[in-house]
C-alpha cells in the first residue's frame, strides 16, 4: 500500500459522498447519467466477486469493495424510486451496448486466466475504463452541470488517475505488474482529461461549469 | 514476484 493508492481510494470514496450529498441535499438527481450508474454498479459486482472467497485476505479491500457495491446500488435505488421524477432519459441517450460489449470482447480475448472470475474481472476493468462516456455525454448534450456534480465527476477520474503513479510506485519497488489495470486505467484518464481541463479552468477558478 | 494469485487492488 503507497500514497498513490490511499489518495486514489480515497479519492473514490470522496466521490460517493459528493455524490449522495447532491441528491439529498438537492432531492434530486438532475445532471446524474443513470446509465453511468448502472455501468458502475455491474464494474463493482463483476469485479468484486471475489468478496466470496477472498474475503478474509484483506479487511481494508473487503471493507471498500462492501461500500463500493453497496452505494453503487443505494444510488440506483435513489434513482429509480425517490428522484425518479427528476431524472430526463431523453437526454441520457449514450448507446452502452456498444460499451458493454466491446468490454466483453478484450475480456474474452485477453484475461490472465480463462476462468470465469478472471474473465469477469477483466470485463470490469476494461468496462469502468469506458463507463464515465454516458456521465460525459450527458454533460456534452446539456452545456453545463452544477457545480457539486463536477466535483463527483472529478473525484471519480482521479481515482484511476491516482492509480497510475501506483502502478509505477509498485513496478520500480515490487516488480509488480498488471498490464490490464495499467492500459484500462490510462485509456480511462484520457477520457476524463477534457474534462479534467474545463473543470481546472473553470470551476476552480470559481466559475460554473459550461463547455466552451 | 508479478502477479499475485488474487487482485489485491480495488
Amino acid at each position: 500500500m503507497n500514497l498513490f493508492r490511499i489518495a486514489g481510494d480515497l479519492s473514490h470514496l470522496i466521490s460517493i459522498f459528493v455524490l449522495l450529498h447532491k441528491m439529498r441535499t438537492s432531492k434530486s438527481c438532475i445532471g446524474i447519467s443513470f446509465k453511468s450508474q448502472v455501468l458502475y454498479l455491474v464494474v463493482y459486482v463483476t469485479r468484486y466477486l471475489d468478496l466470496l472467497w477472498t474475503f478474509q485476505h484483506s479487511a481494508y479491500n473487503s471493507l471498500m469493495k462492501i461500500i463500493f457495491i453497496g452505494s453503487s446500488a443505494y444510488t440506483i435505488y435513489l434513482m429509480l424510486n425517490d428522484f425518479k421524477p427528476t431524472h430526463d432519459p431523453n437526454i441520457d441517450t449514450f448507446k452502452v451496448e456498444y460499451l458493454i460489449g466491446g468490454s466483453a470482447i478484450l475480456a474474452l480475448l485477453f484475461p490472465y486466466k480463462w476462468t470465469t472470475a478472471e474473465v469477469l474481472w477483466s470485463f470490469s476493468i476494461w468496462l469502468e475504463s469506458v463507463a464515465i462516456l454516458p456521465q460525459l455525454f450527458m454533460l456534452q448534450r446539456t452545456g453545463e452541470a452544477e457545480t457539486i456534480t463536477t466535483h463527483y465527476i472529478f473525484a471519480l477520474g482521479a481515482y484511476r488517475a491516482l492509480y497510475i503513479p501506483n502502478w509505477l510506485y509498485r513496478y520500480f519497488m515490487e516488480s509488480y505488474t498488471d498490464p490490464i489495470a495499467t492500459v484500462a486505467g490510462i485509456i480511462q484518464t484520457i477520457l476524463y482529461s477534457d474534462f479534467f481541463y474545463i473543470y481546472y479552468t473553470k470551476v476552480l477558478k470559481g466559475r460554473k461549469f459550461e463547455l466552451p | 514476484k508479478g502477479r499475485p494469485e488474487t487482485h489485491d487492488e480495488l
